[in-house]
């Protein structure tokens, strides 16, 4: 169980302290505005309504005991550089802050914060991927070059064995898994004689760029 | 290469278009306001400036003809709702809209949305993830039950062969992958000899709570 600090309760405040609070940390949540302190009530075990830019306020904190603070107050850039430099004085081990845009990212790590996050940059990448390929349902990149990647076969593969599709050959692809989107049943290194259905999801390892060449 | 229409360019409209556009789609993007047409000009293979609630310049555009139309208006909720009804009535096949909170996205629902985002409280979730449990790297949701994740070792593991930890009898989990972070080398299905290194990241393959419980 840790302790966290969030500061500044618009959307991503409010979720970062909600989840965190469903996992069994300790939440302390501050906010100028009451109607947010009182919505973060059952989402933390300390609600305070505070200007957070007050290093009075943040004295009365122990801000040194929590494990991380996370920072998002919005529009005013200004509050987030201020608070974030304050913690950095206060010894926070770490502050993690929501950027506006990339110039005010810089600032952030200028004055101390520790990550900074762009939530709309990121979820925006992240759509764009699934409308430009649809059929490559999500992965995970695990460095450089090598992604784990779940895939919907493409049509030509249905009614196929996986050895007679040589990934390995053609793509440089390995196959970990076969999932079956209807019962949910899951092949673990299917065998080569294994069939492709158009209701499979393929999990496979390698690059990125080979993965998505399958679908081509 | 497919055809998008991009209303709205804040930072997440603004992400969309960029990254769609970096991919080789064609982008048609829209805003009301001038600094943002002049910045997605780059981005974009069309830049229309002119408000988007507006039926008359909706119409001008050949809504049909696109894959789909991402709208993010931001605080102003009545023109995302209106410029989605208006989408839906000139039959555009796919419409993703940006919602700022769950009535705003029930409401979209309702009038046409195909599917509404909300990247802050996504995010939110993600960073919470993160910080809440640090050595769960990355991972993918397979479905029901099955994931696979991106994991770093604890560090009782260092030292010890992949055998001797018997993962699959006590965690019902499997090793896909060991990733060395120093050198990115790769071993895929590793031998059950291979030592744990502290540089070294698993991927593994199991139900979530199971590969969690690895690193208590
Ligand atoms: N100095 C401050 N001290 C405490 N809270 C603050 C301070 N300045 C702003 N806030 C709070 O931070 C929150 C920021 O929410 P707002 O919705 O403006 O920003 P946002 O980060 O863009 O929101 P979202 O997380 O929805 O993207 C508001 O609830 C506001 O009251
Ligand atoms: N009726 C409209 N027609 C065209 N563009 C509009 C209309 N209403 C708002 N916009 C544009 O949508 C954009 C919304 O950006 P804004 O930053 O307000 O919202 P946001 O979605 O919260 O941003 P972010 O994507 O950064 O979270 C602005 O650039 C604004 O000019």
């Amino acid at each position: 169980m840790k302790q966290f600090l969030i500061i500044g309760l618009g959307n991503f405040g409010m979720g970062v302290a909600k989840t965190l609070y469903k996992e069994g940390h300790n939440i302390t949540a501050m906010d100028k505005g009451k109607s947010r302190v009182q919505l973060v009530q059952s989402y933390s075990n300390q609600a305070l309504l505070a200007d957070a830019t007050d290093m009075v306020v943040l004295r009365q904190i122990d801000i040194e005991n929590f494990d991380a603070a996370v920072v998002s107050t919005g529009i005013d850039q200004h509050a987030s550089i201020l608070i974030t430099l304050h913690l950095k004085e206060l010894k926070c081990r770490e502050i993690i802050v929501k950027a506006e845009d990339s110039d005010h990212g810089r600032i952030l790590l200028a004055v101390g914060a520790d990550r900074v996050v762009f939530p709309e940059e990121e979820m925006a990448k992240k759509l764009a991927h699934s409308l430009s390929r649809p059929n490559l349902l999500d992965f995970i990149p695990l460095g450089e070059d090598i992604t784990v990647a779940e895939i919907a076969p493409p049509t030509h593969f249905h009614g196929k064995t996986i050895a007679s599709l040589k990934l390995r050959q053609k793509y440089h692809v390995e196959l970990i898994a076969i999932k079956d989107v209807l019962d949910g049943s899951f092949k673990f290194i299917p065998s080569p004689e294994t069939f492709f259905k158009d209701t499979d999801i393929m999990v496979c390892i390698g690059k990125l760029e080979d993965i998505e060449r399958i679908q081509e």
